[in-house]
């Protein structure tokens, strides 16, 4: 799974 | 954010409104399929849901905005505008797009980043964006229309999933913990259909030329 919670891309 | 992702942003809002664009000055969707624009337009409002619950910068939330607006634009010209539903190829754009909802909702809930609502939401969305293409795709093969399939829009897509491909391998290496698998292998299959489309489109293209051609 991701380590990036943030969604930056559209 | 690096180029390709920009570029990426760039040619996919371009594509969609290089097609609003000229919806509204033809009065004219010939050879579009409303039912991949509605998904297109279901996929921008389950993606966005963080409009509500996070800021990531302006930039994201105005691109957030002009693509549910312009998808929201193109999908009412299509079912409510006088001359432009008129043009519309209902009969053959069959495709049965709901079907393609519920399978893509199953597997939000069975693969996802985090089992909560806005992560699966997120994970259909994706899903969703893959094969949104498909009755698009389907129509194309019928009708052989590609009057208003511009190669614009066309190269538009096409650059659109390449730069984000590219934009992908470049975080990979470049940022600490970039690991998208769902974004990945879903954008990965949606370019491959995207592959399918585009070779229709230049197969129709190249045939509509030859028949030009004095006998």
């Amino acid at each position: 799974s991701s380590s990036n919670d943030v969604k930056d891309e559209l | 954010m690096n180029m390709f992702r920009f570029l990426g942003d760039m040619t996919h809002l371009f594509s969609v409104l290089v097609l609003l664009l000229k919806i509204h000055t033809i009065k004219s969707c010939a050879g579009i399929s409303l039912k991949t624009q509605e998904l297109y337009a279901i996929v921008f409002a389950t993606r966005y849901l963080d409009l509500f619950t996070d800021y990531i910068s302006l930039y994201n939330t105005v691109m957030k905005l002009v693509y549910l607006g312009s998808s929201l634009s193109i999908v009412w010209y299509m079912r409510r505008h006088k001359l432009v539903r008129r043009s519309y190829d209902k009969d053959q754009d069959t495709f049965r797009h709901h079907f393609l909802i519920l399978p893509c909702l199953i597997l939000a809930l069975l693969i996802n980043e985090k089992f909560t609502f806005m992560e699966v939401m997120w994970a259909f969305s994706l899903y969703l964006e893959a094969v949104a293409i498909l009755p698009q795709l389907v129509l194309l093969q019928r009708t052989r229309n590609i009057d208003n399939l511009t190669g614009q829009y066309v190269f538009l897509l096409g650059a659109y999933r390449s730069f984000y491909i590219l934009n992908w391998i470049y975080r990979y290496f470049t940022e600490v913990h970039y690991v998208h698998w769902i974004t990945w292998i879903s954008g990965l299959v949606q370019t491959l259909l995207y592959g399918d489309f585009f070779y229709y489109y230049f197969h129709s293209w190249k045939n509509n030329e030859k028949l030009q051609l004095p006998a």
